[in-house]
């Protein structure tokens, strides 16, 4: 904590006293400063002429804050395909997310609205891209978007973070991502910036997320402003660095932009760090505009402190970077990010070494050393790229550990991910090695500690898996730069500074039984230390006197609290949880089983109308329009009555002389001819409109020539048919022939060729006629005109 | 036929060489209109077709599909909903 700094900067904006996470001037109580926002701004560095864009739901260009710095360069709208990134407007306000993201960034400076920009001289733009069908290509368009002009892309969208989810960029957004770093910024690659993922509560792990653990990405999660692990945050070895977010209710938030002009300080998850980040990568491009998309990540790596953020897995790697699953190498530091960034050589190009062990889990490597376009001596990303069937995914924990002995978590266990996909070429990534030798012996461990759920019989398989290690052949930084960091901050600590560290794993002594009870013991005592040494309960007993029973706080699953007998008491066969006995009293069902709302019973189905929710294990009402969907109340199977089904939407049967226009989702006009009818056009008519015919597929006032009106199978209205062939105009069906094409002539009412036959002798004309042969379309041309002519 | 709740689109994403004037006309000989280049990548075109329902549950057939054996054609995708969620 700081108090009070004395060469701080004021602005009168009105919320600028409350971003205690930029500077200290608040002389009643202490801040945190030490993301050194202000020394990097006295330093000179704003993010001039530096350009960032925001990947979200739009930006609301004209907000008081955002105008002066807003960029139509820099922006696009994906959704409505123009060049206006205004969000869309609703009475839920649906779409803040981008606004809220953009101010973080570039906020103008003391213009007496709302707050102050990280970066509050660069240019800011907003690619409008969610509030839409999100698909590769979407995506793929919006990493793209003027990659020479756009500096920074920053983004806080991913996957499901639910703790199920396994998914990443398809073929197209991997594409634009590495077309970005090989092109953008004329070649220096773009830049990156993806907030690490909300799923802290679900136990989701941002490995399952293949945007945030991609190496081109700069992943970055967040911490409170006690440097405690917020709720919200996942853990993985993809993180980078971290920045203050929202904490718990009695720890400060962040202020940014609100959509409508307004201010706002409400919650914020890890979205609001990436943008933060973006605006400390702005300040350090402006220190340096030659920075490559790899320098920035190792100025962020070599700049990034511990400081107080507290966690228990912050080790030290083998070349002294001082790392954690939560958060990365730490809080950024905007001051020492710019300073280096000030005086930085480029590092040596990127090589890539891929290795693939056969069938074991060790692999020794020499970082193909062999090979000189491919040698990685000092690294950078590490890669592992898994192929693995299991019977359920969340089962299972992965390690990978370095020549050097550094042992980084690739994948946690996973409680909600019962999926049995398993991982299909799936790549995990960790920063952890950083500046380590490649060289040795890696070794892959994959743990998998079946829950109860499973058959701890059915083992996983790892098919395969591939080291992908990222790096350089020569060291990374010239020798000047390790002993030239300013005021001692970037050094990494010394062993003995390591060794005076707290020991944050430090034993608890265990308490010693000493003749008192357990705390959940009621008035009458107890025998023992131990909960089922009670002789009666302060809250619930469990069990029964034959299997002995214990007090507990809370019931477990399967049996509800008997309040009026302190009892645990059993919930009807298939309830997990219930408020009684009885069949209709679940609250929740076991696995397998499905709560039907309507009776709070527990069913293996659910009735129609229903679908059965998976996660909440509960039968959901389909939408009113659909008599029975699947996994979704919008995404229907059948439909109610007056509606009809397209695709997997019950779509309103449409009146006659209407019908359902697939993009515009309404009933649309027919043709004026048509009465009923499948599109727009005089083409499209199924039946036709009174006082028009039916005639081939559209429908007319009067049959054209070589037609006649005739009634149509059914006998229901009438139609124009074709007359015979070769027939101008006819009357009727048959031989009916008023008229015909040139080069035939009208013989009984048919249209026969002109042309006569030259064998047509007496005997042949007898045995055209004695078979019948004129009077068979077919042989209507067979010398019938010459044969008829000879008598 | 998706088996993973997958929502297909009526737009593809398709990889055809030869400039923008041949991507339009492999889009028209098909049913498509090309929307044009998708971002900064070569040879890649954003196809859309309007007779294909916007949303469904499966790939539907049709001649459309036809696009995906089109000697022209060196690589197409239907484009699939990836849900996502702001943090």
């Amino acid at each position: 904590f700081t108090q009070n700094e004395p060469n701080s900067v004021h602005f009168n904006d009105p919320k600028w006293s409350n971003m205690w996470y930029i500077h200290c001037n608040d002389r009643t109580s202490p801040c945190r400063s030490d993301m050194n926002v202000m020394a990097a701004w006295q330093r000179g560095y704003t993010g001039k002429n530096v350009v960032v864009t925001i990947m979200d739901d739009g930006i609301e260009r004209n907000h008081p804050d955002l105008v002066q710095n807003y960029d139509h360069l820099a922006s696009y709208d994906i959704n409505g395909n123009d060049h206006d990134p205004t969000p869309r407007y609703d009475f839920r306000n649906e779409n803040i997310h981008g606004t809220r993201c953009a101010g973080e960034v570039a906020a103008a400076a003391n213009n007496s609205h709302c707050i102050v920009g990280i970066a509050f001289n660069a240019r800011i733009g907003g690619i409008r891209m969610l509030d839409g069908d999100v698909t590769d290509m979407v995506e793929a368009k919006s990493l793209g978007i003027r990659p020479d002009y756009i500096d920074i892309y920053s983004a806080s969208w991913g996957p499901k973070d639910d703790g199920k989810t396994v998914d990443g960029p398809g073929p197209l957004t991997k594409q634009a991502f590495e077309q970005g770093i090989k092109r953008g910024r004329k070649g220096l690659g773009s830049i990156f910036v993806w907030a690490s993922g909300n799923g802290g509560r679900q136990g989701d792990h941002c490995s399952c997320d293949g945007y945030t653990s991609s190496i081109y990405t700069i992943s970055i999660s967040s911490t409170t402003e006690h440097g405690n692990r917020p709720w919200y945050l996942e853990a993985c070895s993809s993180i980078i660095a971290t920045t203050y977010s929202s904490g718990e209710f009695n720890e400060r938030r962040i202020v940014t932009t609100d959509l409508r002009h307004r201010c706002t300080d409400s919650h914020t998850g890890t979205s609001v760090s990436a943008p933060i980040v973006a605006g400390i990568v702005a300040l350090t491009l402006e220190a340096n505009r030659l920075l490559t998309w790899r320098d920035v990540q190792h100025l962020l790596v070599k700049t990034s402190r511990p400081v107080h953020l507290k966690a228990d897995d912050w080790k030290t790697n083998a070349a002294g970077h001082r790392v954690s699953h939560l958060y990365g190498f730490g809080l950024v530091d905007a001051e020492a990010m710019v300073v280096e960034a000030s005086k930085w050589t480029t590092v040596p190009p990127q090589h890539i070494c891929t290795q693939i062990p056969e069938r074991q889990t060790s692999i020794n490597t020499t970082g193909c050393s062999e090979n000189p376009g491919q040698h990685v001596s000092y690294l950078e990303h590490v890669v592992v790229r898994v192929i693995m069937v299991h019977q359920r995914r969340g089962d299972l924990e992965i390690n990978l550990i370095s020549p050097s002995g550094t042992k980084s978590q690739l994948l946690a266990k996973r409680q909600f991910d019962s999926s049995n996909e398993g991982f299909r070429n799936w790549e995990f990534m960790s920063v952890h090695f950083w500046g380590e030798s490649a060289e040795g012996t890696w070794t892959l461990e994959v743990t998998d500690t079946p829950s109860k759920l499973r058959n701890p019989e059915v083992l996983g398989n790892l098919k395969e898996w591939t080291l992908i290690l990222h790096g350089t052949s020569e060291h990374p930084y010239q020798p000047h730069r390790d002993q030239d960091s300013h005021n001692g901050t970037l050094e990494t600590p010394s062993p003995e500074e390591i060794l005076e560290e707290p020991d944050v794993q430090e034993e608890k002594e265990e308490d010693e039984y000493q003749g008192l009870c357990h705390s959940e013991c009621g008035d009458q005592g107890c025998d023992g230390p131990d909960a089922d040494h009670c002789l009666n309960c302060i809250h619930f007993s469990l069990g029964n006197l034959r299997s002995s029973r214990t007090c507990v706080s809370h019931c477990p699953l399967g049996h509800y609290g008997d309040v009026a007998s302190h009892r645990c008491r059993r919930c009807f066969k298939g309830c997990e949880r219930c408020v009684g006995r009885r069949a209709d009293e679940c609250v929740s069902c076991r696995r397998g089983l499905y709560l039907n709302t309507v009776n709070s019973s527990c069913d293996h189905t659910c009735p129609l109308g229903y679908f059965t929710e998976e996660s909440q294990r509960q039968c959901e009402k389909c939408n009113d329009k659909c008599q029975s969907c699947v996994r979704d109340a919008d995404r229907c199977t059948s439909c109610n009555e007056g509606y009809s089904l397209a695709g997997m939407t019950c779509v309103p049967e449409c009146t006659n002389g209407t019908f359902f226009h697939l993009e515009e989702m309404t009933c649309t006009s027919c043709h004026s001819s048509c009465r009923t009818c499948t599109g727009p056009g005089q083409e499209d008519c199924l039946q036709c409109a009174d006082g028009f015919l039916q005639q081939d597929w559209g429908c007319v006032h009067s049959c054209s020539p070589g037609y006649y009106s005739g009634e149509a199978a059914g006998g229901a209205h009438h139609m124009c048919h074709r007359c015979e062939d070769n027939c101008v105009s006819c009357s009727g069906p048959g031989s009916t022939c008023v008229q015909c094409k040139d080069g035939y002539s009208l013989v009984s009412r048919t249209c026969m060729v002109n042309a006569s036959c030259n064998n047509a002798d007496e005997v042949f004309c007898e045995m055209v006629k004695s078979n019948r042969l004129c009077e068979k379309k077919l042989y209507r041309q067979f010398c019938c005109r010459t044969c008829l002519m000879n008598g | 036929v998706s088996g993973h709740g997958d929502v297909y689109t009526n737009h593809w994403a398709v990889r055809v060489t030869g400039g923008p004037q041949q991507a339009d006309r492999v889009a028209a000989k098909y049913g498509y209109v090309n929307l044009g280049q998708i971002g900064s990548l070569d040879h890649h075109y954003h196809f859309h077709h309007s007779r294909v329902v916007r949303r469904a549950a499966y790939s539907q057939k049709g001649p459309h599909r036809f696009i995906h054996m089109d000697p022209e054609v060196e690589w197409a995708q239907q484009q699939i909903i990836k849900p996502r969620v702001k943090r």
